[in-house]
């Protein structure tokens, strides 16, 4: 198989444990991040219409226009949509620009469409998250049409505002203190 | 005098008048909530009521994507919506509320899905998230960052939190120490804001820059051709530097621009809780500020403002983003080298505080020009 992401760190953070491997025939989501076509193009595009000396400045795309340039070329999405058929998965949604493509399979399913994959469930209070500890692989077919699977490795990132006089013991702000 | 920053001390520090609000019925702008942090339309009301006199102001979020929970308002949530709404003062504002539907599904990538199928979005959105940069994979960064191509193609105006641990620090396989840059903070299509504290705590005084306030370089994404200049005169005048193996002088430069980030006062499950800190309180500030100019260029007829970066920073002098904060230093690596200390604040730009903090009437003139 082909590992899409090699360098993808999988690390339980702190306050979360793992509650089990997922039974085969329980739910999960996945996102496929389809390749998009005219990346560079893309790129070119914002600079023009952002730069005030361009003829193409204020000139933002629609989201239909944004489908037309980047949307996955049928080849891409036709190869996605033949592997997950011969895998059983139909239950899959596109975004409108065609680049995302979420899919509801069992947890069995995933295990074998994405080889190496083991799904987990973590807990942290009452928050509940499933991924995969170990490193998933693609066929190697789609090497040329998927950038990566979401839903494996990445969990919640967590927001902390800090109110420092809390944080640190002391109920005034840390200026007054450092000139103290 | 004051006892702690609230919309008043925030609107007189960046010279906004009470005329500097929203009045065009097409203005929107946004915050994204992950992880079940919730808002409160009643927190916001009472914020409102407590700090919202003097300016005429919004007391209720227009629209809410994605699901919002039933239980205790988080702190972070509180923050973001009534922040935005004190200086995009009376702009429709939405919140992007994606803890994700699924416990498999990754609540920024829905975020970034609901981005992809909606036609009709804000104009200006505030999200104060991030992760280092090192911990994810090559194929995920590159691809996250196609994905704010798209919304700046789109005339988006994405604003990210450049985060609350300075340069950072990591330690590598050699056993050395380096600086740890934040994603979606270096992606060089999305403004990303750092932080800034009152040099007198209890006077609406000059700005320093804010200890934790993050910034520094990629080391995925290069340097834009736009920001060049700028970082080269850092690097050559800033009279104390980091080693150079501590940061890739080459790589994405950030934050771009910052506010104030220290002490602030938020009312979240009905009770005023004082001294919040970190970017995530400077990002909706700048966010409701670039939504104001938003505001005054549909007025006119104009398109949003879109991507800042390449068509304004590179042009705003010290004279638009005013007056420049070029004092303190933040955190990065406790050792030997370089005793916690990253970058420190300079004239011009600096990976501190970016350009400086704004003075909205010469940034809402250079925006509008």
């Amino acid at each position: 198989g082909w590992a899409p992401e090699p360098d993808q760190l999988f690390r339980t953070p702190a306050g979360w444990s793992d509650a089990g491997r997922l039974a085969p025939s329980e739910t999960l989501s996945l996102t496929f991040a389809l390749r998009q076509r005219n990346v560079q193009r893309l790129a070119r595009l914002v600079q023009q219409v952002s730069s005030p000396d361009s003829a193409k400045y204020g000139q933002f795309l629609s989201l239909a226009d944004v489908q037309a340039l980047v949307a996955p070329s049928p080849l891409t999405l036709g190869t996605v949509q033949k592997w997950l058929d011969r895998h059983g998965v139909w239950d899959c949604r596109a975004v409108s620009t065609m680049d995302f493509l979420q899919c509801q399979l069992p947890a069995g399913t995933a295990e074998r469409l994405l080889p190496g994959a083991q799904f987990h469930r973590y807990r942290n209070g009452t928050l509940s998250s499933v991924r995969s500890p170990s490193p998933y692989t693609l066929s190697e077919e789609l090497q040329e049409h998927v950038d990566f699977v979401g839903g494996l490795h990445r969990f919640p990132a967590e927001r902390k505002v800090v109110s420092r006089a809390w944080a640190s013991g002391r109920m005034w702000p840390r200026r007054a203190t450092r000139s103290t | 005098f004051h006892l702690g920053v609230t919309p008043a001390v925030i609107r007189q520090r960046y010279n906004l008048t009470d005329g500097d609000v929203g009045t065009f019925q097409n203005s929107s702008q946004a915050c994204a909530q992950f992880l079940e942090q919730y808002f409160h339309q009643a927190d916001l009301s009472e914020f409102m009521h407590l700090f919202g006199g003097g300016f005429p102001h919004r007391c209720s979020v227009d629209r809410v994507v994605g699901r919002q929970g039933q239980g205790k308002a988080g702190l972070e949530a509180s923050l973001d919506v009534e922040y935005l709404m004190s200086t995009g003062a009376n702009i429709s504002t939405w919140v992007f509320s994606t803890a994700g539907r699924h416990e498999s599904q990754e609540p920024f990538l829905q975020w970034l899905l609901l981005l992809s199928n909606m036609s009709a979005l804000p104009w200006v959105h505030s999200v104060s998230y991030g992760d280092d940069e090192d911990s994810l994979s090559r194929a995920y960064l590159e691809r996250v960052n196609v994905e704010f191509m798209k919304a700046a193609a789109r005339g988006l105006s994405i604003l990210f939190a450049s985060g609350d641990l300075g340069a950072g620090c990591r330690t590598t396989s050699e056993g050395k120490h380096v600086f740890r840059p934040s994603f979606p903070a270096s992606s060089p299509y999305v403004t990303t804001v750092g932080g800034t504290s009152f040099r007198d705590p209890f006077l609406v005084s000059a700005e320093v820059s804010d200890y934790i306030s993050g910034g520094g370089f990629s080391n995925v994404f290069p340097m834009p051709s736009y920001q060049a200049a700028a970082v080269k005169r850092y690097l050559s005048v800033a009279p104390r530097l980091p080693p150079s193996t501590y940061y890739n002088s080459t790589g994405r430069a950030y934050p771009d621009l910052a506010a104030l980030s220290d002490n602030y006062w938020v009312v979240t499950n009905r009770i005023p809780v004082p001294w919040v800190s970190g970017t995530s309180a400077s990002t909706p500030v700048v966010a409701g500020l670039i939504a104001l100019i938003n505001d005054q260029r549909l007025r006119r007829g104009r398109p949003p403002p879109g991507l800042p970066q390449p068509r304004t920073l590179q042009g705003i002098t010290s004279r638009t983003l005013s007056p420049q904060v070029t004092q303190g230093c933040h955190l990065s690596c406790l050792d030997a080298t370089v005793e916690g200390q990253g970058f420190c604040a300079a004239p011009s730009w600096d990976p501190v505080t970016g350009w400086g903090t704004p003075n909205f009437p010469e940034l809402l003139r250079a925006m509008l020009g």
